[in-house]
């Protein structure tokens, strides 16, 4: 038996809206320790891994390790069937082939269950190794989201540039060129307006704007995003869910011909 | 110019 209940439902709502424009059809894998997934887009360009751990849960109950297969058009659609503010949770059977949501509104009048059928995916799990990055960037996620949304309008790419002054993301195209520069800024009033820059050695890499912009879907999800970079190694993009776990995105870098 | 290349190339199949 799987069941995991979450009175801030909304939280899986946002986490769905953050995968599902690179996924189609994922594998939420339930354990002991929390839900997880890793899934690749189907050009294999991009890669998500998701945790949420059990303790950030309002009840987590795993006997034993269930593999959930899903089509997460199908899973948005019920997704969309829950307010804001209901309570989910998410059962299954051991070995079922169905799993069920259930929204409680807050003062329990309405309860809502869908039951979706599951699906057997053939799937890849790719081994991350644990790397030591050469600059790791962490700033307002709104910021970046503004940004990558910005230098789409220029070119299909944008190169970010890494120094110990700050960070900058340039992109090219046929009607010219953007440059937008972020400063090193730690001394904020809050936390999470902060710009912080550890770098070890300079990085300049180029990436594809339309994965980066499918990243920041995860915006919702935390005020700060992390960039984790090193030459000629996929960049690491990282939402924290607060006292839950993370989304974090890979992306492969493009090379000059 | 410059092409994608693709995460498998960086990470193996486990």
């Amino acid at each position: 038996m799987f069941e995991a209940r979450l009175v801030q439902g909304a939280l899986l709502k946002k986490v769905l809206e953050s995968i599902k424009d690179l996924l189609n059809e994922a594998t939420w894998e339930c354990a002991a320790t929390g839900i997880s997934l890793q899934a690749m887009d189907s050009s294999h360009v991009s890669l998500v891994a998701l945790n949420l751990r059990s303790d950030g849960f309002d009840k987590y109950r795993c006997d034993r390790n269930v593999s959930l297969g899903m089509n997460l058009t199908n899973m948005a659609k019920i997704m969309k069937c829950a307010s804001n503010d209901d309570v989910i949770t998410i059962k299954a059977q051991d070995d079922a082939d169905t799993v069920t949501f259930v929204f409680e509104t807050p003062n329990q009048e309405k309860i809502s269950d869908y039951e979706m059928k599951l699906m057997n995916l053939d799937t890849e799990h790719l081994g991350i190794p644990d790397t030591d990055y050469s600059c790791i960037v962490k700033m307002p996620s709104v910021e970046f989201q503004r940004i990558c949304r910005d230098l789409s309008q220029i070119g299909d790419s944008v190169v970010i540039s890494c120094t110990k002054e700050g960070v900058k993301f340039s992109a090219a195209g046929d009607l010219g060129t953007g440059n937008v520069k972020l400063a090193q800024n730690a001394n904020v009033d809050k936390e999470e307006e902060a710009v912080v820059i550890e770098m070890q050695e300079p990085v300049s890499l180029t990436f594809a704007c339309r994965y980066l912009n499918s990243f920041t879907k995860a915006t919702p999800l935390a005020p700060q995003v992390q960039l984790s970079m090193s030459s000629d190694v996929p960049l690491v993009v990282e939402y924290k869910l607060e006292d839950m776990g993370y989304v974090r995105y890979y992306l492969a870098p493009k090379i000059e011909d | 110019s410059t092409s994608q290349i693709t995460l498998p190339v960086f990470f193996a199949n486990q």
